[in-house]
């Protein structure tokens, strides 16, 4: 559902000018498992951007449910970032004067939800990442770990088809990463497509494919053998 | 060199309230290299904030070389945090409108130091965490890891006895996360006296004590057995 091609992304403001990725080809069936690991500044967060629709390549091309994603309107961009994709953040994005709680239902707010809804949703996602007891803490009143599962609530909410994972466990316990780890399998298992981008092998070894990047290309893609 | 007796850090803002440390005795000798480690949510954070002299606790008492810190003047705190003691926090803390050289200034901005003093040493610090072509980048033109290791060496810039590091790997790859240990446990045989905040076994093992957290209150304390 996913087909890269020859993708280059290139930061340049004038003073300074990064290749961020270098030509990357990347195919993802539905319902894959994948990890993506590599280098911190490898250009990871980067691919997943671009994956998210949440920011435009260079150069190459990306075809999204066999639609070129450069053709696709702004509105129609909004729609798949809101309702075909959840995209967790490395570094969260939370809305700073806004509970857990608020934060969570805002992805079904634009996807026009009832209230009522919204709520039930966004309380059973919380307590499923085990912050039933956080729902009313604003961002700053929440551990580094508690705001990395409000982030992680926040993109499942809208029941998306593609879930792209930017580091979800960082911050969290090994106890803590592996309930997420069971979430993301269990979402897979319903069908759902999930890239997760981890520094842990332990999560890596979970996931069906381990895709590894080295200054803004791929330098490894295999399957992941299940002993 | 820190003496913490009974400490407890209840956060009560009226609609919630949560006991975030219960009772926690903790001493550290100088020279000492701790792991701390717990659950999401069990106080770690608020431990390294006390310790750093950010946040006031709710009961018991902080020795910090013989004086009582609840003592200690607004001033004397302001110089303890700036001269005594270097802190990464999980969240990075960075300024946003400040490239990653000036970020890493701030800290000897306070202490007065020379300007040519400032980005020599700011220099060398960026180098030794590997961002040494990085150090024009603004935070949001880094990458995850990048924007962790900006506030790493801040916090060694001007040269602290104590380092507070709050989860400093979390969004590292395993490379660069072994670069960050070799600089603390180098820092250590300096006379550093270090605490780090992980989740990350190999780290803990490469310290000489872990501690461990859970609902508030130290649950293990140990020396670590060097194989
Ligand atoms: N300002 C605040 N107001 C209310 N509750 C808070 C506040 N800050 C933290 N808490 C709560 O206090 C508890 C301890 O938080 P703390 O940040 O110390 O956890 P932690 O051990 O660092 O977790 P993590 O591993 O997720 O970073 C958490 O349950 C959190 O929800
Ligand atoms: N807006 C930007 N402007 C300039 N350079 C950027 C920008 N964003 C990222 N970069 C650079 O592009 C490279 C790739 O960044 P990216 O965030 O994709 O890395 P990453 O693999 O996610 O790293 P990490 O594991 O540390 O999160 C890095 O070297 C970074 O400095
Ligand atoms: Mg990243
Ligand atoms: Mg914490």
């Amino acid at each position: 559902i996913i087909e890269i091609k020859n993708l280059t992304k290139i930061y340049d403001t004038g003073k300074i000018k990064v290749n961020a990725l270098n030509g990357v080809d990347f195919s993802i069936g539905e319902g894959e498992l994948i990890a993506i690991m590599g280098p911190s500044g490898s250009g990871k967060s980067t691919m997943m951007n671009v994956l998210g629709c949440l920011d435009k390549p260079t150069g190459g091309t990306y075809f999204l449910d066999d639609t070129d994603v450069s053709t696709m309107s702004e509105d129609r961009l909004a729609d798949i970032r809101n309702q075909k994709i959840g995209f967790v953040f490395q570094t969260f994005n939370l809305l700073a004067r806004t509970s857990a709680l608020k934060n969570v239902e805002l992805p079904m707010v634009y996807a026009k939800l009832p209230a009522a809804e919204r709520e039930e949703r966004a309380r059973k996602a919380l307590t499923a990442v085990g912050l039933g007891e956080r729902m009313y803490h604003m961002p700053n009143e929440l551990s580094g770990g508690q705001q990395q599962r409000v982030a992680i609530a926040r993109a499942l909410v809208n029941d998306p088809k593609i879930i792209l994972a930017d580091e979800p466990t960082g911050n969290l316990d090994s106890h803590s990463s592996e309930e997420i780890l069971l979430i993301f399998q269990q979402l897979n298992r319903e069908g759902k497509t999930i890239v997760i981008v981890t520094h842990e092998p332990d999560i890596a070894q979970h996931c069906k494919r381990n895709v590894v990047f080295k200054d803004g290309v791929i330098i490894a893609d295999k399957k992941v053998e299940t002993v």
